[in-house]
């Protein structure tokens, strides 16, 4: 038996508007400590892994370790069916065929359930392995979402480079070529405005846009997003779970973690 | 021109 209630649906449809688009297919594992996924993109050229620790939800039960398979894209389907502030419960007894997903009005007289078919995928699972990553930028998720929406009108490829003085965004194309400079500030005020960058060597490198713009559909998540880099590995952007509470209190239950395979010269 | 790499580049399959 697998019982997970979270008193905020909304974070799951922001997890699932988060990935949906990159990956329609994927097999959810859910094991006593928490759920997690794994997935590539159809190219395989990047991966998304989220996890959501069980004790952020306010009810959790896994007897025994489970693997449901889904298509996401009908999930969040069901998921639009849950107000932002319902409860939501994903159920799955031993050996079923489908997941129960119920959701609690907060009026507390209104229950919807929905039922969900799973699917046997043939999934494949990637050891991602331990990295101290040289470069990494933590900044705004709005800014990150921005810069790669705007150099995306110039060219296909972002050029991150990492100096002492901060960090660069920049892209060129057809019509000319366009560049945005970060450097490290911190605001005592506005935490979430924060750019820090951590450098152990200057480094410079080039990802596909396409991507980086799919992930950035993880930005009503968390106000802050996490750039890891070093040469000649996949770069990380990582978002946290966060679950904003009635009285405001702001919990982290996961994260969502997205690797993105470098475009290298030949 | 740069060419770009697959995730399984990087990380094997277990």
């Amino acid at each position: 038996m697998f019982e997970a209630k979270l008193d905020r649906g909304i974070v799951l449809k922001k997890i699932l508007d988060a990935i949906n688009q990159l990956v329609n297919e994927a097999s959810w594992e859910c094991t006593s400590s928490g759920m997690s996924l794994q997935a590539m993109d159809t190219s395989h050229v990047s991966l998304v892994a989220v996890n959501l620790n069980g004790d952020g939800f306010s009810k959790f039960r896994c007897d025994r370790n489970m693997v449901l398979g889904m298509n996401l894209v009908n999930l969040s389907k069901i998921l639009k069916c849950a107000g932002n502030d319902d409860k939501v419960t994903i159920k799955a007894a031993d050996g079923d065929d489908k997941i129960k997903l119920i959701f609690e009005a907060p009026n507390e007289y209104e229950v919807s359930q929905y039922e969900i078919k799973l699917m046997n995928l043939d999934a494949e699972y990637l050891g991602i392995p331990e990295t101290s990553y040289n470069v990494t930028v933590k900044m705004p998720a709005a800014k990150f979402q921005r810069i790669c929406r705007d150099l995306n009108q110039i060219g296909d490829a972002v050029t991150i480079s990492c100096t002492k003085s901060g960090v660069d965004f920049s892209a060129t194309g057809d019509l000319g070529n366009g560049s945005v400079s970060l450097s490290q500030n911190s605001s005592f005020d506005k935490p979430e405005d924060n750019v820090t960058i951590s450098m152990q060597e200057p480094l410079s490198q080039t990802f596909a846009l396409k991507y980086l713009n799919q992930f950035t559909k993880a930005t009503p998540l968390c106000s802050q997003v996490t750039l890891s880099l070093s040469p000649d590995v996949p770069l990380v952007v990582e978002y946290k779970i966060i679950e904003e509470n009635e009285e405001d209190s702001k919990n982290e239950i996961g994260h969502i973690r997205y690797y993105l395979a470098p475009k290298i010269d030949d | 021109m740069s060419k770009q790499k697959t995730i399984t580049n990087f990380f094997k399959r277990k």
